[in-house]
């Protein structure tokens, strides 16, 4: 489950803290995946007590994008602590799905990534199998097909570290790339923090999904819960 | 046998320190709903009384929602956002698919600290978390919220928003507790603190 409170002293107006929690949620805590179930209880709740002197924040204020923008950024960051947490995870893993012909598709598809278990499995055991985030993607829920082209899909491990080169390419144009240095893939899936990047090549909207690996240690924490 | 090896994430994640609005105390407590003894119960309340707070929450979408879900948007629906002066939460229960009675206890706890903080109806939300289609054991989230209230242990230091944060964790091995200032556009500074708990059955899809 996933329980969140935010609290500010900043005065906000009811209505623009309501816009503002939705916009930040549909862009943190709603995209994060541990196991891909959801609770019945999950609640993110914020209260602003206006206890300093400033003018209240409206939807119409100067300061309101401002505002919406730096809560989107915090719950991004309190959204990514929970996936890092992600029971017996070891890896924290960034899938961003880019150049999509809708938003909604890019998140969908890299929803779709981020729950596939053996995407997850694989990340585990540090195997650079392209050929299961290419089903992830190919089984996403769409609603059509605008923005898949097989022949412009892209898929690349990125290194987050200072280490070169950065972009490990998988999937060039929809052709696998058979000579992908596997030491150097070894070398990317051993860190703690990788990126999955898919560039569909059919647009310009991008969405970011927060997972992990799935590990046997999942197993043993979620085998007896209740006793 | 190539999978990483686990990682400190306690020593990695949490903070040693933070920076928190002005106008909040947070208190917990162990009410014993969790059989190790640990912090299990915790409230923020709003001490701010310059304005009248807004609020705004987001559910999940899951049919089959709890009691604290259903009563805290109640709350929050009969009030439009305004005036909430409390959160309650326990962890070790999630107070779910408890029927009629869940639901009584979830608007019992919300009634406790409301009753506390002044008698003002329609002033806290309401979260539990833990297992699933268990009763809560009101006896001790009552004792719990009370001796909270009535012995004054609330605060406003890193340490009290560190163990309310703990207080809701359930298979977390740290607690998730964060804080920033932010400056606006005429230069005033703002505070904002967030915290969380969660690490499996997590795919929120919340409205």
């Amino acid at each position: 489950t996933l329980l969140g409170f935010i609290v500010t002293d900043l005065p906000i107006a009811s209505t623009a803290l309501n816009k503002m929690l939705h916009h930040a949620t549909n862009r943190s805590f709603n995209c994060i995946s541990v196991d891909g179930d959801m609770s019945t209880n999950d609640t993110i709740c914020m209260i602003a007590n206006g206890a300093i002197e400033t003018q209240e924040v409206k939807e119409d204020s100067e300061a309101f994008e401002q505002v919406q923008e730096q809560i989107t950024q915090f719950a991004q960051r309190l959204a990514q602590l929970v996936v890092r947490d992600g029971e017996g995870s070891t890896k924290f893993v960034t899938v961003n799905v880019q150049n999509s012909l809708t938003f909604d598709d890019a998140k969908i598809i890299a929803e779709s990534i981020s729950n596939s278990m053996l995407v997850k499995t694989a990340l585990y055991g540090q195997d650079a199998n392209w050929g299961r985030i290419l089903c992830a993607i190919g089984y996403a829920k769409l609603d059509n097909l605008k923005s898949l082209d097989e022949s412009k899909i892209n898929v690349s491990f990125i290194a987050t570290d200072d280490s070169e080169p950065r972009e490990l390419k998988l999937v060039v144009n929809g052709v696998p790339n058979l000579n992908v240095d596997e030491e150097r893939a070894s070398q990317i899936l051993a860190l703690n923090d990788l990126e999955i990047k898919v560039d569909l090549g059919t647009g310009s909207e991008t969405a970011q999904f927060w997972t992990c690996d799935l590990t046997r240690e999942y197993v043993t924490i979620n085998g007896d819960y209740r006793s | 046998q190539r999978a990483a090896k686990s990682i400190d994430k306690y020593a990695l994640y949490v903070p040693q320190s933070g920076v928190f609005p002005k106008g909040f105390k947070v208190g917990a407590i162990a009410s014993g709903v969790k059989k190790n003894g640990a912090l299990d119960l915790g409230v923020i309340v709003n001490t701010n009384k310059s304005r009248l707070s807004s609020a705004a929450a987001v559910f999940t979408t899951n049919k089959f929602k709890a009691a604290p879900v259903l009563a805290s948007k109640q709350v929050l629906e009969a009030v439009r956002g305004k005036g909430i002066n409390a959160i309650v939460v326990n962890s070790g229960c999630a107070n779910s698919v408890t029927g009629e009675l869940g639901m009584a206890d979830a608007n019992e706890m919300v009634s406790l600290v409301n009753t506390q903080m002044g008698g003002t109806p329609n002033a806290t939300l309401v979260m539990s978390t833990g297992v699933i289609g268990q009763r809560l054991q009101m006896d001790k989230i009552t004792n719990g919220i009370n001796k909270l209230f009535n012995e004054n242990r609330f605060g406003a230091h890193f340490e009290d928003w560190l163990n309310i944060t703990k207080s809701i964790c359930t298979t977390d091995t740290f607690p998730k507790l964060i804080s920033s200032k932010f400056k606006l556009p005429n230069g005033q500074e703002y505070t904002l603190t967030g915290m969380a708990k969660g690490a499996g059955m997590i795919c929120p899809n919340m409205a």
